[in-house]
């Protein structure tokens, strides 16, 4: 485990906290993409299906567990405990977009044609995308609070720092994935606006607003 | 070679 990797898994880890804890002391999930959510739910489930099947670590089982258990936690406050707060006339990008290509994608370009692999090779290509539908609502609206907008930091900056980590796999341990890499590319480029944005302005005590 | 297989990230 290098640093790049390790701080990418915090960070990760603290984009799922910043956002259940936003939604749980607000109680409420305005400016909250729930179609994103339920695809990382469903990212989540397929590429950790190897819970059942491979032991790699305590750290890595956990992490997992708290992943998958989060996201079906914020996807629960969504669509049902704050489900009146959650703001649907926005959140209209239509995820059959996303993931009928990813799906279609997996079959065609994976490591090995099994089942399980087929599955962790579609939660890494939805995984790229799933963001977009709150990107989406973000340009819509024109606007996001700032702690979603820490938790779209967060969240971008994870997949970033893994890049570094594949950087250093490929150079100390002769580890390379090419899946992994280039779906880590495009998220990482889905972000760069994004990035932008949260820079200039967030980090200057403004809100994040888009022009009109 | 391609070491895709051995699924020990996140």
């Amino acid at each position: 485990m290098n640093i790049f990797r390790f701080l990418g898994d915090i960070s990760h880890l603290s984009a799922i906290i910043i956002l259940l804890l936003k939604i749980w002391k607000s109680r409420s999930c305005a400016g909250i993409s729930g179609k994103s959510q339920l695809l990382f739910a469903i990212v989540f489930t397929t590429r950790y299906l190897d819970l059942f099947t491979n032991f790699i670590s305590f750290y890595n089982t956990s992490m997992k567990v708290v992943y998958v258990a989060s996201s079906y936690a914020t996807v629960w406050m969504i669509y049902s405990k704050f489900k009146a707060t959650y703001d649907g006339n926005h959140d209209t990008f239509r995820v059959e977009f996303l993931i009928v290509p990813t799906a279609i994608l997996s079959f065609l370009v994976n490591h090995d044609f099994t089942p399980l692999e087929i599955l962790w090779t579609f939660s890494i290509y939805l995984e790229s995308v799933a963001i977009l539908p709150q990107l989406f609502m973000v340009s819509k609206t024109g606007e996001a609070e700032t702690i979603t907008s820490h938790y779209l930091f967060a969240l971008g900056i994870y997949r970033t720092l893994y890049l570094f980590n594949w950087i250093w796999r490929y150079q100390f341990e002769e580890f390379f994935d090419l899946i992994a890499i280039v779906a880590g590319l495009v998220q990482t480029v889905l972000y760069c606006d994004f990035f932008y944005l949260y820079i200039t302005k967030v980090l200057k005590g403004k809100k994040l607003s888009l022009p009109a | 070679s391609v070491n895709g297989l051995k699924h020990d990230e996140l």
